[in-house]
C-alpha cells in the first residue's frame, strides 16, 4: 500500500504562455515525481498537480520565484485517503 | 440484492462484479451480463446489456472507469445502470429508448487498474500491462485507440501517465471494446465517462478540424449540460475536446466517431475544486443524478434522430 503522507495537491494558475511553458518543463523532471491531475495547456485552465512531500518545498520555491500563482487544493492526500477508507469500512458494517 | 446495495459508497471490484450478477438475476428479462474479453491480468471485462428484445437493434454504448483512480465514474455507472433497470416500464422516455434500442454499459473499463487502486496505489491511472524494456507499468487506455494514434497530447515515455502504448489497441481493455463494437456494427451513440473537470466534449481531440456534425453535436452538448445544471447547479463547459480541454490523440470518443458513431461524447464529471479524484462518497448520488439527466438527453437524441 503506497502512502501519500504529506503529499499535497496544488492548483496552479498560469497567467501567461511563458508560465505554461515553465510548467510543461516541470513535467519532464522525473525526480520530482509530480503527478499532473490536470496538465498545463492554456492559461484559462487551472493546473492540478499532486506533489510528494519531499518535493513540496522545491516546487513551491520554483513557483514563487517565477511569479506563478497557486493554492493548496488538498492539504494532505493521505488524510483524505484515510477518510475514504473509513467511509468504506463504515459502509461495509452498515446493515443492509 | 441491488435494492440493498449502498450506492452512496465506493466499492471494490469484487463487490461491483457481484452487484452486476445480482442486477442480472433481478432483471432477467432486461439485463444480461456479457464478458467481452479479459484484462491484462486476466480479469473478466464485463458489459451489462439492457435489451427488451429484437436482434441487433441500434445500440448505445456507455463506459466508466477507464482511468482507474476516477472512482466517481464507476460509482456513477452503478447508480445509472440500476436506474436504467428500475425505470424501464416506469419512465416513458427511457422505456421508449429501450423499446427501440439496446444499451450496453461497461461499468469498470480498467479492472486491473481499479483493483490496483484498492490494493496498492489509490492514485493509479493506467492499465497494468508490462512495457518491454521499461520498469514502468501501464498504458493510458485513453491514448491507445486508433484515432490519430501517436499524435499530439500523447507520450512515448512508458513512465508517463499519458503513455500511448506500443501500438494502437495494444491494451486488451481497449481491443475488447473495439472488437465488440465493430462486431456488433450498429452502435449509434458512444459515451465515455471520466472525471473531474466538469466538461462534456465531442470529437475531435486529435485535430482542430471540425467534424461534419459539429453544429448538431454542439447543440446537443448544450442541451445536455443545461439539463445537468438544472438539478444542482453544476456548471459544465462543453465543446470539442481540442478546444475545451487540450489536444489528445488516440481517445475513445474520437475512435467512436471515426468508426461511424455520430453521437460520440466524453464526460468529465463534477469537481468541487477541493478533492479531485478523491471526491467524498457523499457526493456520489448527486453526481450520478445530475449526470443521468445529461445522459438521457443524449440517449433521447440518438433515439429520435436515427441515421
Amino acid at each position: 500500500q503506497k502512502l501519500f503522507v504529506g503529499d499535497q495537491v496544488l492548483r496552479i494558475t498560469a497567467s501567461s504562455e511563458e508560465q505554461i511553458t515553465l510548467l510543461k518543463e516541470l513535467q519532464d523532471l522525473e525526480h520530482l515525481k509530480l503527478d499532473f491531475w490536470r496538465e498545463p495547456v492554456k492559461t484559462a485552465l487551472a493546473v492540478d498537480v499532486r506533489v510528494p512531500f519531499a518535493g513540496l518545498q522545491a516546487l513551491k520555491v520554483f513557483l514563487e520565484s517565477n511569479g506563478i500563482q497557486y493554492r493548496v487544493m488538498i492539504d494532505d492526500v493521505q488524510m483524505l485517503l484515510d477518510e475514504e477508507k473509513e467511509e468504506m469500512f463504515r459502509s461495509h458494517d452498515r446493515e443492509r | 440484492n441491488t435494492n440493498n446495495f449502498d450506492y452512496a459508497s465506493y466499492h471494490t471490484l469484487e463487490e461491483i462484479y457481484s452487484w452486476m450478477d445480482s442486477l442480472e438475476a433481478e432483471y432477467p428479462d432486461l439485463v444480461t451480463k456479457i464478458q467481452i474479453g479479459s484484462s491484462f491480468e486476466g480479469r473478466p471485462i464485463n458489459v451489462l446489456k439492457f435489451s427488451t428484445g429484437g436482434s441487433n437493434r441500434p445500440a448505445i454504448w456507455l463506459d466508466s472507469g477507464i482511468h482507474a483512480r476516477e472512482w466517481i465514474t464507476p460509482a456513477t455507472g452503478i447508480w445509472s445502470a440500476k436506474k436504467i433497470a428500475s425505470d424501464y416500464g416506469r419512465d416513458p422516455s427511457l422505456t421508449a429508448i429501450l423499446n427501440t434500442m439496446d444499451i450496453f454499459f461497461e461499468i469498470v473499463t480498467n479492472p486491473d487498474g481499479y483493483y490496483f487502486t484498492h490494493t496498492s496505489n489509490r492514485m493509479w491511472r493506467k492499465t497494468r500491462s508490462i512495457n518491454p524494456g521499461s520498469s514502468c507499468v501501464g498504458v493510458d487506455p485513453n491514448r491507445n485507440w486508433g484515432a490519430g494514434f501517436g499524435g499530439p497530447g500523447t507520450s512515448t515515455n512508458p513512465c508517463s501517465e499519458t503513455y500511448l502504448g506500443s501500438f494502437e489497441h495494444s491494451e486488451s481493455e481497449v481491443k475488447s471494446i473495439v472488437d465488440f463494437i465493430l462486431g456488433h456494427g450498429n452502435f449509434k451513440a458512444m459515451i465515455t465517462i471520466h472525471s473531474y473537470s466538469q466538461m462534456l466534449m465531442y470529437p475531435y481531440g486529435y485535430t482542430s478540424t471540425e467534424t461534419p456534425n459539429q453544429q448538431e453535436l454542439h447543440t446537443l452538448a448544450k442541451s445536455a449540460v443545461d439539463a445537468l445544471a438544472a438539478l444542482h447547479g453544476t456548471k459544465y463547459t462543453y465543446g470539442s475536446m481540442i478546444t475545451t480541454i487540450y489536444p489528445a490523440s488516440g481517445t475513445t470518443a474520437d475512435w467512436g466517431y471515426l468508426n461511424g458513431i455520430k453521437y460520440s461524447f466524453t464526460f468529465e464529471l463534477r469537481d468541487t475544486g477541493r478533492y479531485g479524484f478523491l471526491l467524498p462518497a457523499e457526493q456520489i448520488i448527486p453526481t450520478a443524478q445530475e449526470t443521468w439527466l445529461a445522459l438521457m438527453k443524449i440517449m433521447e437524441h440518438a433515439r429520435d434522430n436515427p441515421y
